[in-house]
């Protein structure tokens, strides 16, 4: 579903150029999990933003469902990560103004999904990831692993056939962690394709094959030996 | 150094009441390193606010060196918020329209330190926590791990007496959070007092004994059988 290939993210210029990513090859597929480990500030969080269309490669091509994304334009990207897409940001990036279950079926919301079936989905995500209590607080009314939890359950809902999740489990302990995994592994299996930074092996685990990134470049993998 | 006594803390009233806090005893001595682990929505961060007067208790003493924190005025606690205590929050605030030197500098400025002087320290703090190249960027031009050590660096300028920290580790991988948990803990030995909340068992280990809270209260503790 989900291919990068040779994909490089350079800041800045001269002096000041900072190399994020340099040259990355990566495959995932339908009923994938595969996980991303690495040191802080090795690309992680860049190549998910590459591979899902929020940030541009200073060269080389991101595929999603065979849609190349460099040549649709700009409604085209955005469409198709309203629809296609579920992202997990590393800082939640919550509507503050919105409540948990709002903020949740707003992706489906925008996408024409009638307001009271997207409802019915939220409670639903939130539920899965054990905040049914908490659907009509505010994010500022929710512990940070809470805030976390949100973020994931916004992640999942809808036709989602590529999740990206950014350090899902960060703020959480590890009896929660391990329900979220086991969440998204559902959402896999049920066909979509995953990918997962993650710097925790124990919650790697649950992937199909890990990639270890350093210094913006796949130094090593496990599991299959495809890249 | 740090005193809790028999605080609570609760959001709301009547149906929509949420306790944070059930009931807490604490005791942090200078050159002690105290753990609080718990699940997701245990009161952590609560805690840690109220130990640090971002927070006020529903009941219950918060005593910092002597001092009632109740019965001293805003600006009183506030002075002793920038002076003596380092606090690293959950979700880092730092601020965008600062570089990371900036940013670590701040506290200190408002405190009357020549700018000279503060932004020495800042870089050697950065240096600490193997940021010394990032010190010109902004919050937005850093990795999520990167802006949590900015975060780190900040709270331990200084001669503060009470460090704070809320998951300072969350956003980092296995390497980097050791030589987090070693700045940590020099500065305890050097004579800080520290309370460190983790959900990760290896860096709880880092503390003198750690402390298991659960909705709210205290339910176990290792190490010495003080509370
Ligand atoms: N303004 C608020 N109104 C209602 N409930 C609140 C509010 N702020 C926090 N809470 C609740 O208080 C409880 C404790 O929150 P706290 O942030 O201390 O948890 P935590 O242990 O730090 O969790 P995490 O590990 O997820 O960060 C949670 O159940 C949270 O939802
Ligand atoms: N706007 C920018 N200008 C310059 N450098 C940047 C910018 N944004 C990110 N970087 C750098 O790109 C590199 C990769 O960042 P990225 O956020 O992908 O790392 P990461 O692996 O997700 O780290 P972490 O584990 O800490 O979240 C880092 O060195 C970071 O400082
Ligand atoms: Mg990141
Ligand atoms: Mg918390």
């Amino acid at each position: 579903l989900l291919t990068l290939e040779g994909v490089r993210r350079v800041h800045g210029s001269g002096a000041r150029e900072v190399v994020a990513l340099d040259g990355v090859d990566l495959t995932v597929r339908l009923g994938e999990l595969v996980a991303v480990m690495g040191p802080s500030g090795s690309g992680k969080s860049t190549l998910l933003n590459v591979a899902g269309g929020l940030d541009t490669p200073t060269s080389g091509t991101v595929t999603i469902a065979g849609d190349v994304l460099s040549e649709m334009d700009a409604k085209g990207r955005a469409a198709l990560r309203r629809k296609r897409i579920g992202y997990v940001f590393q800082d939640f990036n919550l509507i503050p103004a919105l409540t948990a279950a709002e903020n949740v079926s707003l992706p489906r919301e925008l996408d024409g999904v009638p307001a009271r079936r997207a409802r019915t989905e939220a409670k639903a995500a939130l539920a899965e990831v054990g905040l049914e209590k908490q659907a009509r607080r505010f994010p500022d009314e929710l512990s940070g692993g809470q805030q976390q939890r949100v973020a994931i359950a916004r992640a999942l809902v809808g036709p989602r056939r590529l999740v990206l999740a950014d350090e899902p489990t960060g703020a959480l302990d590890s009896v929660t962690g391990e329900a979220v995994m086991r969440v998204l592994r559902a959402r896999v299996d049920a066909g979509a394709a995953g990918l997962l930074v993650t710097h925790e092996p124990r919650f790697a685990a649950w992937a199909d094959r890990t990639v270890f990134l350093r210094d913006g470049t796949v130094v090593d993998s496990t599991g299959t030996d495809e890249p």
